[in-house]
């Protein structure tokens, strides 16, 4: 493992944690949409499947089962917590992810490594997640002012994916071997869509100044 | 084509 790809993973963790805070520190998940958490929950449930079949180190087993406990409990909260769900920007919530799913799914059926069951929901998980932040991207353009902990949740998940295209390109060049098309031109796809926001980011940062996203 | 290798990554 190459340091671009433990920092990515890192910053990954660190993103989710931070959304952990924001919705425990003050019992709200407004800013957030449900959607996207409830897709990222079917990307790790499905990805991770190999959980039962592959053993590939300790650390790739907790930090699999970090994701799925982690996006399971955020998706409960949103949805059954007295307090959290109450602050769920439902109305503004309203990107149409069932065409993600459905998407997502044809695609997987088209191009996958192996057809066989385990490769095609994995080739969906890559697929669903490259476009699983959609829902979110939307909502905060949405809703204009972000909130400093959810900018910052954006900001990490989207340094993760920066971070994996590092790790992709630094394989490339130490293993020949390394071809991952399906990983890396969804990655690639993935981490354009962040650009808008990154941008955003940076000014903010810039001028040191609230984070708005232009309606 | 040869056999994918299983996925190393997260």
């Amino acid at each position: 493992m190459n340091i671009f790809r433990f920092l990515g993973d890192m910053t990954h963790l660190i993103s989710i944690l931070i959304l952990l805070l924001k919705i425990y520190a003050t019992k709200s998940c407004s800013g957030i949409s449900l959607k996207t958490q409830e897709l990222y929950a079917l990307v790790f449930l499905t990805r991770y499947l190999d959980l039962f079949t592959d053993f590939i180190s300790v650390y790739n087993t907790v930090m699999k089962l970090v994701f799925i406990a982690s996006s399971l409990a955020i998706v409960w909260c949103m949805r059954n917590h007295p307090l959290v769900r109450r602050s769920y920007d439902k109305q503004l919530d309203t990107f149409r992810h069932y065409f993600l799913l459905l998407a997502s799914f044809l695609l997987a059926l088209l191009l996958h490594e192996k057809f066989a069951f385990q490769e095609v929901l994995w080739a969906f998980s890559i697929y669903l997640e490259a476009v699983a932040i959609l829902p979110q991207l939307v909502l905060l353009q949405r809703s204009g002012n972000v909130d400093n902990l959810t900018g910052q949740y954006v900001f990490f998940l989207g340094a993760y994916r920066a971070l994996y295209i590092f790790n992709w390109i630094y394989r490339y060049f130490i293993d020949p071997h390394f071809t991952r098309w399906i990983a890396c031109v969804s990655g690639l796809v993935q981490t354009a869509l962040y650009a808008d926001f990154f941008y955003y980011y940076f000014i903010s940062w810039k001028n040191n100044a609230k984070l708005q996203l232009p309606a | 084509n040869p056999e994918p290798e299983v996925h190393d990554e997260l």
